[in-house]
């Protein structure tokens, strides 16, 4: 079969009119990295499953995306983050969500779905899973961004939360 | 949200997707992306789709596995799948954002309908493409 591999970064994340040369090249860069070490693996006979994992840890790893490294901060300040993968071959899959200091949760996500009988666990004990299957945790200084936190400046403590997009409804068709 | 979806050699799909939820999030809030069948999912039979957007609205509409429905049971291929879920369905219910999808011919299709799209796509057939819409 023709072996194929596709990314996305996310819906939004910087609001139209900041998206600088510079930021852009820095978007593209880690995208394009994202993709080839995902392709690498396919054209080395390697499994969809591994490909898919190791294309979402470089984004993860990067603070430019809304996921590991670059998540948007909580109400109450911290960084929760949700993962899930899933293979079509015997439709086994694996997720987690509501978990912090994790540094790659695809990586949990694929633990779950590997070393246990379950598909999603959540919050604390999702943690204790992690921690059972020898995960370090980062501290929260790892999941610091100055954009992000900014972000969360303009509506820490209101009723607002806000998606990674500017959500329009004209229609945006693409 | 970041996703990627692949079919390998043999043919077998995967989907993995990861996200960092919304920002000043309460309440234990959990979107689609770790819901299977939601915001992620994958069948060899039909397709892999990764999504992105507001999640509750995929949830209602139950994104991932709708597209890979209509592949099995209406028969659409991939692109029609997932166009008639992204432009069609989701605002139906004024939900926004959008998928990566793969099936396993290796065709990929990667339909939005909201701004701020980050997306790459590699095939043994295509150019490298990197796209920031």
């Amino acid at each position: 079969s023709r072996i194929s591999i596709a990314i996305h970064g996310g819906a939004g994340t910087l609001l139209k009119g900041e998206m600088t040369k510079e930021k852009e090249q820095a978007y593209r860069t880690v995208l394009r990295q994202a993709l080839e070490s995902g392709y690498e693996i396919l054209e080395k006979k390697g499994s969809s499953l591994d490909a898919v994992e190791q294309a979402v840890v470089i984004m993860e790893d990067s603070p430019l995306f809304n996921a590991g490294k670059g998540s948007v901060f909580t109400a109450s300040g911290k960084h929760e983050m949700d993962a899930a993968i899933m293979e079509g071959k015997n439709l086994n899959a694996g997720a987690v969500s509501l978990i912090t200091g994790i540094k790659n949760p695809i990586v949990l996500a694929r633990t779950v779905l590997e070393k246990s009988d379950h598909i999603l666990l959540a919050g604390q004990g999702a943690m204790d899973f992690a921690r059972l299957h020898g995960f370090d945790f980062k501290k929260p200084e790892y999941f610091y961004d100055e954009y992000r936190h900014e972000q969360w400046n303009k509506i820490k403590g209101t009723e607002n939360f806000q998606l990674d997009h500017t959500s329009s409804k004209d229609d945006k068709f693409g | 949200t970041v996703g990627a979806v692949a079919c390998d050699r043999n043919g077998n799909l995967a989907a993995a997707t990861s996200t960092g939820g919304m920002t000043n999030k309460n309440w234990g809030r959990i979107g689609d992306t770790p819901i299977i069948g939601v915001g992620n999912y994958a069948n060899n039979n039909t397709c892999a789709v990764s999504c992105t957007g507001s999640g509750e609205f995929f949830m209602k509409a139950v994104v991932a596995y709708d597209v890979s429905c209509l592949m099995e049971y209406k028969n659409l291929n991939l692109k029609e799948a997932t166009r008639e879920v992204i432009f069609k369905r989701l605002p139906k219910i004024k939900g926004d954002g959008g998928l990566i999808a793969v099936d396993s011919r290796g065709n990929i299709s990667m339909p939005f309908n909201t701004e701020g799209m980050y997306r790459g796509m590699k095939t043994s057939k295509t150019e490298t493409m990197v796209a920031i819409y």
